[in-house]
């Protein structure tokens, strides 16, 4: 047990790894179900075939948790497939910075299957944490130029608040000004409720 | 210019343009998108009021006026690639629905992908010429994505040729297409197929619900819009019930599976060619999710550069609220999943690309992993997504909750795809499925194809740690 695991966390191929390691705790699953099948498969057909779903309901939770573990495998394989065909240096320095944060968030929000199927350690998690704050830190310096390059104009963006030139807030008051309630200074519901309630009073 | 936003981008370590021509695909690509968008952006035809300051009756008026431009205009413009004809329509929609999306994003492609050579050249130009305005209608009011349990049905009439197609129980009307409710004069319809006294499963129909010249719904069709929704306003999301509607034998879907005039019934050679279009369109959802969620972060990086608050330093000027770590862990996982989405969108497409053609050509063998890839990528990157829009609208702090920022727009838009083209829980199970066939066939020491191929691997690259 005192045998560390070999994944590097600063390295996007040893995660994509771990990320295809964390199979093996579906594949767990996938064998009690199969081991079920294969018991009642002794049994007649009607029995066979009532009982075949069970073993999958009863599995439904680890299955779907198995689902997303490949699915976000996938994600992050294509993501660092990705960088290699990217010849821009500094752009590939920018991505890099981006694919890593997101490998490494994965395994911070996932720590417990990547504990369970003992491809990281407890000290490893806490050198993850590290590291996603230096990233956070190298990406606040190029965030608005990552955005930026989505190439959004703004008539589809349609947002006062992403504008790309950014002056939000006078855009927000003439955004506002535009509201139907001000097509007029007095809502003529003031007349016909507020105004003869209050000579009521 | 704001000059924050000035600071941030000269700031910058690479030229955004770099990686914006990576994202379209090359330089080229750049340059005709941002020309198409121009077209809209110049176009007076196209600036109206905001939609959010319009009831839901007037949105749908916008959004159809709107609709019906764009096809004059397209056609004007001689625009005729599908991607170029997407960015068009993307950029006039501006983030909203559009009225008559599911006719060119659904009904178009069936016809397409189903429909026979005869069928395609009767139903094309009509389609084209908007003479046949077509929705896509599968989900019932009882059944959602468990769709083998679907009611309505389509019975062979052999005396007479023709399909009788019925909406038996309450249950069983059709319910939530796009664009059913009032706008479509045809559906293609997903019935139970019952010919020689045997249910053959589901078959699509050509079904027409409203008269060509009156719009009127035709004899047996009753038809209309479901209400208003979480979002969708300018969509006419529809009911159909069918009773005893009769249409021809030529009517049903026939690429592959075939009615013969004496009610013969001929097997498609694969099961899943029926959900080809669901398929396809759940392979471009993870795109979708890519620009949905990207959009947010455009939307709230570009605010925490601008907005100053509190203090990190007593005493000192208000930082930007992109200097605050807390901030940046809000945001920047989120605009890595944009950038991880955008990548993923671009495998799909050209996975579904090229496994169509190979479909086409007559092999299937890669359909069931289509099948899989498109249903598990289209529940994570929607789930993923649709959280991190509402992430990004509270990284926004109270302004995110105004309908100016967008953000609640994206969301109640987005939203949707969650739940239509299949429940996520379920495309999660259907993935599921296949990743145990996988296991299974790996474990039986079969070679294994593809994205699952590295279940025939040993498993000893990244050394685990011993129990």
């Amino acid at each position: 047990s005192s045998r560390p695991a070999v994944v590097d966390i600063n390295d996007l191929a040893s995660l994509v790894e771990a990320y295809k390691l964390r199979f093996p705790f579906f594949g767990f699953a996938a064998s009690f179900w199969l081991v079920e099948v294969a018991a009642k498969s002794l049994q007649g057909e009607l029995q066979r075939s009532k009982h075949r779903e069970d073993p999958w309901n009863n599995s439904s939770i680890e299955l779907i948790r198995a689902s997303e573990a490949h699915c976000h495998y996938v994600v992050v394989k294509l993501f660092a497939a990705k960088l290699t065909e990217i010849s821009d240096t500094a752009v590939h320095s920018a991505l890099s910075s981006l694919a890593l944060l997101y490998a490494l968030h994965g395994v911070a929000n996932n720590s417990g299957d990547f504990l369970q199927a003992d491809l990281l350690s407890v000290p490893q998690l806490s050198q993850v944490t590290q590291r996603m704050k230096a990233l956070l830190a190298e990406i606040r310096l190029n965030a608005v130029a990552l955005v930026d390059a989505f190439d959004y104009h703004d008539e589809m963006l349609n947002s006062v608040l992403g504008r790309y030139d950014g002056n939000v807030y006078e855009s927000m008051f003439e955004w506002a000004k535009r509201s139907p309630l001000n097509r007029t200074e007095v809502h003529e519901s003031y007349n016909k409720y507020l105004k003869p309630l209050q000579s009521k009073l | 210019m704001n000059p924050d936003i000035c600071t941030e981008r000269g700031n910058a370590t690479f030229n955004p343009e770099v990686l914006t021509n990576i994202l379209d695909g090359g330089a080229e690509k750049t340059r005709r998108r941002r020309e198409i968008e121009a077209l809209v952006i110049s176009d007076p035809d196209f600036q109206h009021e905001d939609l959010n300051f319009l009831s839901r009756t007037e949105r749908y008026d916008a959004a159809l006026k709107k609709s019906a431009l764009m096809f004059l205009k397209l056609r004007n413009y001689g625009i005729s690639n599908p991607e170029e004809i997407y960015c068009y329509k993307r950029i006039v929609k501006k983030g909203f629905e559009e009225t008559i999306g599911l006719h060119y994003n659904m009904f178009l492609p069936t016809l397409h992908n189903q429909g026979s050579p005869e069928q395609q050249a009767k139903w094309l130009p009509l389609t084209h010429t908007l003479q046949v305005v077509g929705t896509y209608a599968q989900t019932e009011l009882g059944h959602g994505t468990h769709i083998r349990r679907l009611e309505t049905t389509a019975t062979y009439d052999p005396s007479t040729q023709e399909f009788v197609l019925n909406s038996p129980t309450v249950t069983s009307i059709k319910w939530w297409p796009g664009g059913l409710g009032k706008t479509s004069n045809h559906a293609i319809v997903l019935a139970q197929l019952y010919t020689q006294g045997q249910c053959h499963g589901l078959h699509g129909f050509i079904v027409p619900i409203r008269c060509m010249k009156t719009h009127q719904p035709l004899p047996g069709v009753v038809v209309g819009d479901i209400g208003p929704k979480f979002g969708f306003d300018e969509v006419d999301n529809g009911y159909l019930k069918l009773e005893n509607v009769r249409i021809p034998r030529e009517n049903m879907l026939m690429k592959y599976a075939k009615v013969e005039p004496d009610g013969t019934y001929l097997k498609p050679p694969s099961d899943k060619l029926t959900y080809g279009t669901m398929v396809f369109i759940r392979a471009m959802i993870v795109g979708e999710s890519a620009r949905a969620l990207s959009k947010a972060c455009t939307i709230a990086i570009r605010y925490s550069a601008v907005r100053h608050q509190s203090e990190l330093q007593p005493g000192e000027a208000e930082p930007q609220i992109l200097d605050y770590q807390a901030q940046q862990y809000k945001l920047f996982p989120l605009l890595a999943t944009a950038y991880a989405f955008t990548f993923v969108g671009q495998y799909m497409s050209q996975m579904y690309n090229r496994i169509t053609g190979d479909i086409n050509q007559g092999d299937f063998s890669e359909l069931p992993e289509l099948h899989a890839l498109a249903a598990g990528l289209k529940a994570f990157t929607t789930w993923t997504a649709n959280a991190g829009i509402e992430v990004c609208r509270m990284a926004c702090g109270g302004h995110g909750y105004s309908r100016c920022s967008s953000l609640p727009d994206i969301y109640v838009t987005f939203t949707a795809t969650c739940t239509y083209e299949g429940e996520n829980t379920v495309m999660m199970l259907q993935m599921a499925r296949y990743l145990v066939k996988s296991y299974r066939q790996a474990k039986e020491g079969q070679q294994l194809t593809g994205i699952v191929s590295y279940l025939n691997e040993p498993q000893q690259r990244v050394q685990t740690r011993p129990a």
